[in-house]
Formats: structure tokens, sequence, C-alpha cells
């Protein structure tokens, strides 16, 4: 039972961090006017939340699908893909999920996780510097799930919301040709491993 | 898709930039 638990923990703790680094990524890539977003503290480190309410619903309805994938471990790595206006990928924000054998696993430890957040974030921040020569192209955004082989043949696993259907994305939106790759930062705690890394379309 | 998984994505776009502008001059 506490294993059960342990897996809800975990999508929770993730699904929440994943929201703040949708919203901080949308603002440095300037996909939305910045007078959406206001300045909060996250994770002991500042970051800029959108405080539009239809965008909010569209992420929060996003990653509660996406969270019992994440509870059972079915979801290999969320990537939120940047696209220009002919809805092209310009960049892939990879974030790479790993869970050690829950048997392994102190329950107890499992918060400590939240302090190393606020240095990832920062430097998840710090990608604006490495591929800011792309900002000007960014028009849009959609947010993937690459699942676990043991997940494919759950795809109501992901449809939890009546009206928020998903479907297999286009192979266009998955891969890039040649692209560039940025790793920002490794991160393994008790309860999960997580690598970022940036994806970016070369330059034309 | 690579080993038999799946790749993802929500049905519905986000709202578009400009969706986001209009509501804005709405209020």
């Amino acid at each position: 039972r506490q294993d059960l638990n342990f897996g809800q923990v975990v999508a929770d703790i993730l699904c929440e961090f994943l929201e703040v680094a949708i919203h901080l990524i949308l603002y440095v890539r300037e996909v939305y006017p910045s007078g959406i977003f206001q300045k909060r503290k996250k994770y002991n480190v500042p970051v800029q939340m959108s405080c539009h309410p239809e965008l909010n619903q569209y992420i929060q309805d996003t990653l509660h699908c996406v969270k019992p994938l994440i509870e059972k471990n079915d979801a290999e790595k969320v990537v939120v893909v940047i696209m220009d206006k002919e809805h092209h990928p310009v960049e892939r924000f990879v974030f790479e999920i790993s869970q050690p054998p829950l048997l392994s696993i102190r329950f107890a430890s499992s918060f400590s996780v939240k302090s190393n957040w606020g240095v990832f974030l920062i430097t998840n921040r710090s990608a604006e510097t490495l591929t800011g020569g792309q900002k000007k192209r960014c028009c849009s955004f959609t947010v993937l799930v690459h699942t676990r082989d043991a997940a494919t043949r759950n795809m109501e696993k992901v449809q939890v919301i009546k009206d928020f259907p998903w479907i297999v994305a286009d192979e266009q939106e998955v891969h890039m040709k040649e692209p560039r790759l940025i790793p920002l930062k490794s991160m393994t705690s008790d309860i999960v491993k997580m690598q970022l890394y940036v994806e970016e379309r070369a330059q034309k | 898709a690579a080993g038999g998984a799946y790749v993802l994505k929500p049905l519905m776009s986000p709202p578009s930039r400009e969706e986001i502008l209009s509501t804005l001059m709405d209020l």
C-alpha cells in the first residue's frame, strides 16, 4: 500500500515541477506576451508563471493526464516542443525520467528532492543564453509524452479527462533532423532521476 | 516510435499567442 502511495507522491512532485518548468520555458522563449506572466517564488527561486486562466488550465489538464503515466513509471520522457509559425519544431526541452525500483525506496526521503529543484530551474533558465538565437521564431508549443513499452497498449491511461483526448504525435514533432544537443542538467535523488537536455534545430 | 513505445500528445492545441492577446484586450 505504501508503494502505491509512493508512486502518487513521485507523480505529484514531478508534475508540480514540470508545471513550473513549462511556464518558465514559455516565458523565456517568448511564446506568449510577457504581460501574462508574474514573478513568483518556487523552490526558493524566482520564476515567471502565467496568470492567464486559459493557458494555465491547458497546462494543468495536460499534466493531469501525464500524472498517471508517471505514477506507473510508464513515462520515459516528457518533452516540451517549441514550434515556429509553420508548426515545425524549433527546440525540444526533454525531461528524461527514470525511477528506481519501488522496493528499494525509503518513503520518508521523497520530500528531500524538493530542495534540489531550485538548482534545476536555474539551469533550465540558463537555456536562454545557450539557445537564445532561436527565440524570435517561437510561436507555439506542445507537450509530448514518450511512453515506455509497458504503456503502449494503455492509451486510456492518459485520457483521464473526458474532453481532453490524446493522440499519437506526428513524426515531424517527435524527431528533428540533425539537432544540436545541449545537456542542461542531470539530477538524481532517492526517488527519481531526471535528465534535462535541449534538442535545437540546426540553424539554416 | 522506437522500441514499440508511443509518443503521445494532446489532441487540442494550447491557446495561440493571438488568442491570448485578444483576451488581454477584452479585459
